[in-house]
């Protein structure tokens, strides 16, 4: 799976997600991928691109759950990412990255690795594959 | 508040020991992808139109599991999808069960733009995708050695693998049950 979240420097979001889906997958296999707010979602909060195994992240609903407890329970996008990759997902199993409307940047995973990047106007820019 | 952009190439058991010449070129294309999403949001171009812009990117690389280089299904097919998703509008498009689009990111967009509907599949989305003229390849673009060896290994421990989890051999199979019984990770 690939993806990508931007926002600009008026708070607009945006998110995409792309995949091939599972190696040895039943022909016919929907993932979470194109099913809006489990591997993608975007609102005027933040957008969120999800990865890893899509009936768990379909399960937890995993990109909505983000956008959600920011919206309702009012975390930062760095807590309720951490929230959401720690309590909604089985562990081994999801990754996103995320950004917010005020220009916040997180990247979480519970699984061994995640390829990953970002980059953000004050100069701050991350190229990563395993946890720091 | 400033602009600020983030990727992924997928998350897995990727093992620490990854050898360089399978880890290089994809820090190579994440590097080359955030550099493309940062002149873009530079040049002011809408977010929007930046997350495609770099999916495409992802997507056009062999080295990721999305458009070339998507894994296979149990057939040895490629079924692709995408989903694209702007926040002011919560205007969304997305598409699976592609076979020949080269890049469904752009698909989806189409959806997102050009339809009443949210979500395109199979045949249904590959008509679409030309009527409304897009790049298409035959199939077998999409299919890299690397993935039906991955699918060969797969079958032969009768598992599904999410991106990047090493095959697991029938043996090892035999001393780690799982739970449900189609974990392929960790």
């Amino acid at each position: 799976t690939v993806g990508c979240v931007a926002v600009d420097t008026h708070g607009n979001l945006a998110a995409a997600t792309s995949t091939g889906g599972l190696v040895n997958k039943m022909v016919g296999r929907i993932g979470d991928t194109p099913i809006v707010g489990a591997g993608n979602y975007a609102n005027s909060l933040c957008a969120v691109s999800a990865t890893g195994k899509g009936e768990a992240i379909i399960r937890g609903t995993v990109a909505r759950d983000v956008a959600a407890l920011m919206e309702y329970k009012g975390l930062s996008l760095e807590e309720a990412a951490a929230y959401v990759i720690s309590e909604c997902a089985p562990r081994g199993t999801a990754g996103l990255v995320a950004v917010s409307a005020t220009g916040e940047v997180t990247m979480q995973f519970n699984t061994t690795g995640m390829f990953r990047a970002c980059a953000s106007e004050d100069g701050y820019s991350e190229i990563g594959i395993w946890p720091n | 508040m400033g602009w600020a952009i983030a990727l992924h190439g997928g998350a897995g058991d990727i093992p620490l020991s990854l050898p360089p010449e399978r880890r290089e070129p994809r820090e190579a294309a994440l590097r080359h992808c955030l550099q493309i999403g940062v002149a873009a949001l530079q040049t002011k171009r809408p977010p929007l139109d930046v997350v495609e812009l770099v999916v495409r990117e992802l997507e056009n690389n062999p080295n990721f599991n999305a458009g070339r280089g998507s894994v296979l299904t149990t057939d040895g097919t490629v079924e692709m999808e995408a989903c694209i998703m702007d926040g002011n509008t919560k205007k969304c498009g997305a598409v699976s069960g592609l076979t020949t689009v080269v890049n469904p990111i752009s698909l989806a967009r189409l959806v997102m733009e050009k339809t009443p509907h949210i979500y395109l599949a199979f045949d249904g989305a590959e008509a679409f995708a030309r009527e409304q003229g897009v790049e298409t390849v035959d199939a077998s673009h999409f299919i890299t050695p690397e993935n039906i060896e991955r699918l060969k290994q797969a079958k032969e421990a009768n598992r599904v693998q999410i991106d990047y989890t090493q095959p697991i051999t029938k043996d090892m199979k035999k001393e780690t049950p799982t739970a449900d019984g189609d974990s392929q990770i960790g």
